[in-house]
Parts: structure tokens; sequence; C-alpha cells
């Protein structure tokens, strides 16, 4: 499972 | 941060800017769909909890608290403060076949099964598609005022900008995130037949107006 990453964008 | 995703943010505020001064100067919302402004109230609600839980800078947190509460400002004009110039008439798409979708597509394919995740996942399924009330109502009275125009080309332009900004990340930072990708594509597809008739007919003068 690919780690999740922080959503940076809006 | 690149020049892509700037200009799509800056864009993107454009537009609301342009939606509330255009309901606050005319005293009216004629012409917009109120469906499609509580949509937008949906997917920013959803989407910014993590405001909660992540910070990510301060230009980030801002923005977010922008988007958020103009949207809750609109959907107010619209039903509370301008009710009567609502055109409520032509404004009958049906929510509910957009929000149910998104939810169940939002269960399945996401990127992590949390709370928090599926509910951003929502929301940018369901940013792909908040538009189709608006253009809906367009296409159902025929016309839009300018200005109602250039509220939907700012706002179309912010994704087809976003999308320039996840070419430039996937090379330049080998970051991509498929579901934004996927749904920024649909979403900028959706706005491609008004560019059309807004380059040729808005941008050179005239209203636009569909075809009888």
């Amino acid at each position: 499972v690919p780690e999740v990453e922080e959503h940076d964008e809006l | 941060m690149n020049i892509f995703r700037l200009f799509g943010d800056l864009s993107h505020l454009l537009a609301i800017i342009i939606l509330l001064l255009k309901i606050w100067k005319t005293r009216s919302c004629a012409g917009i769909s109120g469906k499609s402004q509580i949509l937008f109230a949906i997917v920013y609600t959803s989407r910014y909890l993590d405001l909660m839980t992540t910070y990510i800078s301060a230009y980030n947190t801002f923005m977010k608290i922008v988007f958020v509460a103009t949207s809750y400002a609109t959907v107010f004009l619209m039903y509370m403060k301008f009710k009567a110039t609502y055109d409520r008439n032509h404004d009958t798409f049906r929510i509910e076949f957009l929000i149910v979708p998104a939810v169940i597509l939002a269960l399945v394919i996401n990127q992590e099964f949390t709370v928090l995740e599926v509910l951003w996942t929502f929301s940018i399924y369901l940013e792909s598609v908040a538009i189709l009330p608006q253009l809906f109502l367009v296409s159902k009275t025929g016309e839009a005022e300018s200005i109602t125009s250039h509220y939907l080309f700012a706002l179309g332009s912010y994704r087809a900008l976003y999308l320039l900004n996840w070419v430039y990340r996937y090379y330049a930072e080998d970051h991509y995130d498929l579901i934004a990708i996927v749904a920024g594509l649909v979403q900028t597809v959706l706005y491609c037949d008004f560019f059309y008739l807004y380059i040729t007919k808005v941008l050179k003068g005239k209203k636009l107006q569909l075809p009888a």
C-alpha cells in the first residue's frame, strides 16, 4: 500500500 | 509552488470575487445556479477539514479559509439575501445524481480508507462535476450575461492551470496524484464547449448565446 501523502494543493 | 499552480489559485480566487461582486453590485443572482454553489460549499467543507489536522503553509491555510467562507457567503446571498432574484425555475438539475455517485466512487476508489481521506476524495470527485447545474442552467435559458461568462471562464481556467501544474510537478518533483489528475481532466473537459463559445463570442464583445 503506497503511503498517503499530505494534500498540499487546494 | 510553481507558476501554474499560483495562477490556477489566483484564477479560482478571481472567479469567486467576480461572482460575489456581480451578485452584490447588481443586487441579483439571476443566471447563477444555486445548486452549483451548494455543491461548491459541500466540496470545500469536505476537502478542507484537514485545516484541523494538517498545517501546510500560511498561504494554504489562508486560501482554504477564504474558499470555505466565500462559498458559504455565496449560498447565503443566493438563498437568503437576494432570494427573490434567484432563477429557481431554471435551476432544476438534480444534485443527488452527482452527490450519490461521488460518495460511492470515493468509498471505492481512494488512497486510504480513513474518514478524512475518503472525504477529500469525495470532494475531488464532486468538484469535477459541480459546475454541471450551472452549465445546465445556461443551456436552459440559452444565454449568459457577460459577467457570468467571465466567472465561468476564470473558474474553468483554474483546473486547466492545475493540469499544467501536475505535469510540471511530475517532471520536476516526481510527484503525482492520480485521483486529482483524472478528476481534474474530467472537470476541464466539461468546460471545453463553454471555452469555445467564450473565445469565439464573449471576447469579441458578443453575448454568450446558444444556438436555438
